[in-house]
């Protein structure tokens, strides 16, 4: 997280606000309803709270307004700014502007929810300036959430609480729900959803987010999956890069998606049974692609089937038991990938490296090998 | 092999205002700086970093795709003043 520095806060944990104007795209109630449940996220977990005025001015202003506006940071009609706000202070401070140009609504998919962009600006009205963790609110980009089922991130609670501290009347309550927290790729226990690679590059993917190393840089680059890939799933069983179609391959239950790009392809998402596999199997754990015999291994428990992406039929003769292929591979596959020839299983915690022709075991390594911590 | 980037002077204009409104680019004055890297570089490696994208320096596909995403009015760098 980050704040706008020089201690920029409000003095006062009794703050009041006012919608000055509304949105045409959605009933005023809706509106109101939006503006409240995005103020009490911020004081769920702060002594703040927010009084509704109507008259006269109040310390956070609301207003919806198009292209210049009188505050120097135009809005650019139906496109990139969704809205802004001003940090903690007198006159414009705390205010936050909704550009009118863009098309908010209360619940549905189409559509900016405005209960996020307003909780991601009260944000900034608090005193947090943009967070570089992906899965923050203070993130900039704009990203989807279930308005109904939202819990502020760690990373958002962590920075309020620098400014203004825990909220006296929950704080140490259990049963409150916990925030969620962006995986660590660092985190020695870390278990990948999938692996794959992409144009030559590796993806690793946890949860709603992937990391993408890139050969030439040192740090893969944490990102939400649906700011790639608006259409994917989250918490993926597996995933692999088709280089026969130049398609990454996205699994999570008996589902598949193709993305060619960032579009998914026509026709998908499909049903797994599609490449052939046994209508028994409900979900497969890893896949990887491999590159010498074009074919695909798909892992389904302690076994696995081969998938050849030519004449996009089953191989004969599977499934086969992991261990028959992978020496010392006991446990339970969690992902796989090819990379530079090598073969990469994943059980749990640990990567094992293989090469596949021979199925020689060469080392054993940690889950986080390529996250270069 | 990659498709080879489409970078437009279009394109470049609109990196350029969208590096002085979230990154504070502000207008190149006198020599680059010493190593030669301009300002809009070291602001497009900044945003690269930023947003988890390959830190090039220059605009690529990446970049101009997630330049073109809904996101916040709030520039990105400490806006303190």
């Amino acid at each position: 997280f980050s704040t706008f520095g020089k201690n920029l806060k409000w003095e006062k944990n009794s703050l009041t606000y006012r919608i000055v104007n509304y949105t045409p795209d959605m009933s005023a109630p809706e509106v109101d309803d939006s503006v409240e449940k995005a103020l009490q996220v911020w004081a769920k977990v702060t002594p703040l709270r927010f009084t509704r005025i109507d008259n006269g001015t109040a310390d956070i202003m609301i207003s919806f307004v198009p292209q210049e506006h009188g505050d120097s940071y135009p809005f650019d009609g139906p496109g990139v700014f969704l809205a802004h706000a001003f940090p903690p202070g007198p006159g414009t401070g705390g205010d936050v502007h909704f550009d009118e140009d863009e098309s908010f609504t209360f619940s549905s998919n189409t559509g900016y929810i405005l209960f996020l962009v307003a909780a991601h600006e009260f944000g900034h009205s608090l005193g947090l300036s943009h967070s570089y963790d992906p899965g923050a609110l203070m993130y900039p980009w704009y990203s989807y959430n279930n308005p109904d089922t939202f819990v502020l991130p760690r990373d958002d609670v962590n920075g309020i609480q620098s400014l203004y501290g825990p909220n006296p009347d929950t704080d140490g309550d259990i049963d409150k729900p916990e925030p969620p927290t962006t995986p660590d790729a660092c985190d020695s226990t870390l278990v990948l959803d999938a692996v794959a690679t992409l144009r030559g590059e590796m993806l690793f993917f946890k949860d709603s987010f992937f990391w993408r190393s890139y050969p030439q840089s040192n740090t893969p680059q944490q990102t939400l999956i649906t700011n790639f890939w608006p259409e994917a799933p989250t918490h993926i069983d597996a995933a692999y890069e088709s280089q026969q179609s130049d398609r990454v391959l996205l699994f999570k239950g008996r589902r598949v998606w193709a993305f060619s790009g960032y579009d998914l392809v026509r026709g998908y998402p499909k049903s797994i049974s599609s490449f052939g596999l046994p209508k028994r199997v409900k979900k497969i754990n890893a896949a990887l692609y491999d590159v010498e015999s074009a074919k695909t291994l798909f892992f389904v428990g302690s076994s696995y089937y081969s998938y050849d992406e030519a004449k996009k039929t089953m191989d004969q003769g599977f499934p086969k038991r992991v261990d028959q292929t992978f020496s010392g591979l006991t446990g339970e596959v969690t992902a796989a990938f090819q990379y530079r020839s090598y073969t990469y299983i994943y059980s749990g915690p640990y990567m094992f490296e293989y090469s596949l022709s021979t199925g020689r075991l060469f080392r054993l390594l940690n889950n986080n090998y390529f996250l270069r911590c | 092999c990659v498709p080879v980037s489409q970078v437009t002077e279009q394109d470049e204009h609109d990196a350029e205002s969208y590096l002085k409104r979230f990154f504070n680019l502000t207008e190149e004055k006198g020599p680059t700086g010493r190593r030669g890297v301009s300002a809009v570089s070291s602001k497009l490696s900044e945003m690269q970093r930023f947003f988890g994208l390959q830190i090039a320096g220059t605009l690529d596909d990446d970049t101009m795709t997630m330049m073109k995403k809904p996101r916040c009015g709030v520039p990105d760098t400490n806006i303190a003043s």
